[in-house]
């Protein structure tokens, strides 16, 4: 089976709130996110990684639009006490570039590929989301024009032609 | 602009890996899934938060098939020094749920809707990864069924019919 590489989306548009010491125990999620669903806060990726042993806390991020980001902390904030988190981080200066395709996940060397050129342009990977058709990761702003050339030559893609490279 | 459910999808044959103590700089998700490419292991799911500033560590996280486990554990153990990551976790009880559908992201209450239904599974959420099409979440493979029937009731899904549901 071949996998398809049909291109690389990149968005400068979000930002990220992290909510940091988030207890690990069924109904922590439902409550963080019914409250920004309450505010009406439209959410693009959603990270939570396994919690700690030690700890039994872990931390949730989500990416959302820049200029939404007060409205989900303040949010956050008034419930802080009675969800039990930590802290709150928020972080606008952000870039997503995901690469866009289909059949990825029979293709362990499509993830290589694409981390080794963010990689190759000193390009700090921040967060990780990964599905068969898409993957995207969290970088540094300034970093994401660099970061789309390098997963472009990578990957043999141009912008100007619109056809899929097929890999494997 | 509506949300479409399409259904859940559910997988009991991934097990799950956590690199720990990750170093927080470029090139070490490359060093990773190149280690993992060339043992020809295929990957999932990967997931990755944000570092902890305190130290610079994060820790990496992905999904892959059962019997692949023992493979991609000797395969990452024998560049553990060379990548510098603290341990390994390798859990094979594991259940991945997902709801999939279209225009996710401007409902924030699709996924407030999805996880408050495990939560009154008392299903615990231990990763999250999320994209428009699809919400993701990995929970014990013993609660898998359980997760599976709370979340058709919540979003009004039926098995035996095959029409999407519109939310919004
Ligand atoms: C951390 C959070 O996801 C928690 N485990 C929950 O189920 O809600
Ligand atoms: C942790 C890992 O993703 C690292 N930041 C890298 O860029 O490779």
């Amino acid at each position: 089976e071949q996998a398809i590489i049909a291109g690389v989306a990149h968005d400068r548009s979000e930002a990220k709130i992290t909510v940091v010491g988030v207890p690990d125990r069924p109904g922590v999620a439902a409550a963080i996110f019914q409250t920004i669903a309450d505010a009406q806060i439209n959410i693009d990726m959603i990270v939570q990684n396994v919690s700690a042993a030690a700890t039994g806390l872990t931390d949730i991020s989500f990416t959302l639009p820049k200029a939404e980001g007060k409205d989900a902390t303040n949010a956050l904030q008034r419930v802080q006490k009675e969800i039990g988190f930590q802290s709150l981080l928020f972080d606008d200066t952000i870039g997503k570039v995901s690469l866009v395709g289909a059949g990825m996940r029979s293709h362990p060397g499509v993830s290589a590929t694409f981390f080794a050129a963010l990689a190759e342009a000193n390009v700090n990977i921040e967060m990780i989301t990964t599905s068969e058709i898409r993957l995207s990761v969290v970088v540094r702003e300034k970093d994401l024009d660099n970061a789309v050339r390098s997963i472009h030559t990578a990957f043999g893609l141009d912008d100007s032609n619109n056809e899929a490279v097929v890999y494997g």
